[in-house]
């Protein structure tokens, strides 16, 4: 049973994309995967189709609903979500002097554990009190970047923070993965940053590269994963094969 | 006098980039323009060369430091900038309980209007503190969009929250543009959204759609605007037009 957080707070790196589209790669590969939505955006929730939903993961942490009653299907078979909504924004200012607000989220998804394979995180684009949630709650963190300047910034402040979360509140939590997003190689800029991240965090870039491809921009439209949308895209070859890697990755250690 | 807020809470949509460009654009017109960094995230500050500045944002909003004295110059002679740093971040959640903490930011900056032609400030991709706080300093928001699907959410919510602060906190406050990025007009999904934009806010989409240029994501790293990095680029002609049409709306309001 793992259960990661997708995570940057450097915003549109590719987050909700990843998310949503290694999560349908590992339901396809007959893990049961269940993605809980933690941004009050709620793209993750609308990239598959939950729009307006009447329990979400706000319900979950305030302890109105157990976290199996605010669990939706997808159209894959072994893929559920716990959706979020703008709500979620407004009950996160509201934890701001509630005792053990960091772990409300692990407390209250420990009673799923041993329903699924995977739990994925879709973390918002910042460091504050939802993201520390998905901290607390996860054993792993990927890092989503694109091999940009910019987005190389929030990789060293986000390991500093994953450090702080190790020491104090989840001795569990480790970086096991940094995934490159929207990346070419034919751009010498892009070349540069995946070195740079190599050397930095050796041994923790997986060697399958999400490229960019309009397709992956298209399908949060339809409300479906681009294994659904686009099978036959570069997007959906590309994070069938990050989802691949994974489920290898964990076989190795 | 116009103070700008560039805003959209949805992450990488292009807000630090425009940020920085348009200010430099406006810079070379003779307009005399401060940018504020209003993003813990600091990445404006990166983006013209400022690293580790010893005086910040934080220091003009707390009240340490008079804002004049956190100036900064840069490359360009009539563009200055007032930078930040992740303490903006452990700033802005101490001020939950502060009185009046949502001008802060208004107040500090009000000496220095008779200064200057243009003051922007670039926002954090969230609507929080800081970027309520921007809200409320400023006259006019131009709301920076991919021309995506997932980028349209955030146009409809930062929309939504104007229309708040306008009728709460600064009834001079409206939407005085919408800036699309990385557009690509051969792509149907950029059209089919900036078709959508259209319709939604009539007259509001500026003409100057600011082209996907690889010397954009490279500039950063150099600590320059594009002006100064990539002269010839379409990156630079892009974002000195948008100046041009900044300037000219002005004239016509
Ligand atoms: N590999 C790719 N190729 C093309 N477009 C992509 C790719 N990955 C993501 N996108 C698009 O780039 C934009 C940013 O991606 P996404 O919203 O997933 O990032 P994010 O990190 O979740 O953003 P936020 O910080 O707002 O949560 C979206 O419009 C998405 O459709
Ligand atoms: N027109 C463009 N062409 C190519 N790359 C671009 C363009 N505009 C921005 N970028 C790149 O896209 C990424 C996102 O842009 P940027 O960081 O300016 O967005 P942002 O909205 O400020 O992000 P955040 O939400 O994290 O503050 C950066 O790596 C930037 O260099
Ligand atoms: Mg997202
Ligand atoms: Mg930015």
């Amino acid at each position: 049973m793992r259960v990661i957080a997708i995570a940057n707070q450097k915003g549109g790196t590719g987050k909700t994309t990843t998310a949503v589209n290694l999560s349908a790669g590992l339901a396809l590969r007959k893990q049961k995967v269940l993605l809980l939505d933690a941004d009050p955006q709620a793209h993750s929730s609308k990239h598959l189709g939950v729009e307006n939903p009447e329990v979400t993961l706000e319900h979950v942490m305030s302890g109105k609903v157990p976290a199996v009653k605010a669990t939706y299907e997808t159209e894959l078979e072994n893929l559920f979500v716990i959706p979020s909504s703008l709500e979620l924004g407004n009950y996160e200012a509201r934890l701001v002097t509630e005792v053990g607000r960091e772990t409300l989220l692990r407390n209250a998804i420990k009673p799923l554990h041993k329903h699924v394979d995977f739990i994925l995180i879709d973390c918002p684009p910042s460091l504050d009190v939802m993201t520390i949630n998905a901290l607390s709650a996860a054993n792993e963190v990927f890092i989503v970047s694109q091999s940009e300047y910019l987005s190389l910034d929030g990789v060293r402040q986000l390991s500093d923070t994953v450090e702080i979360v190790q020491g104090r509140i989840n001795p569990t939590l480790k970086i096991s993965g940094i995934i490159l997003t929207m990346h070419n190689d034919r751009i010498v800029l892009s070349r540069e940053v995946f070195g740079l991240l190599e050397k930095s965090f050796p041994g923790k870039v997986f060697r399958t590269k999400i490229r960019r491809n309009i397709r992956l921009a298209e399908a949060p439209s339809r409300g479906q994963p681009i294994q659904r949308y686009a099978p036959n895209s570069r997007g959906a070859r590309d994070y069938n094969a990050l989802a691949k890697e994974v489920l290898s990755q964990w076989s190795r250690n």
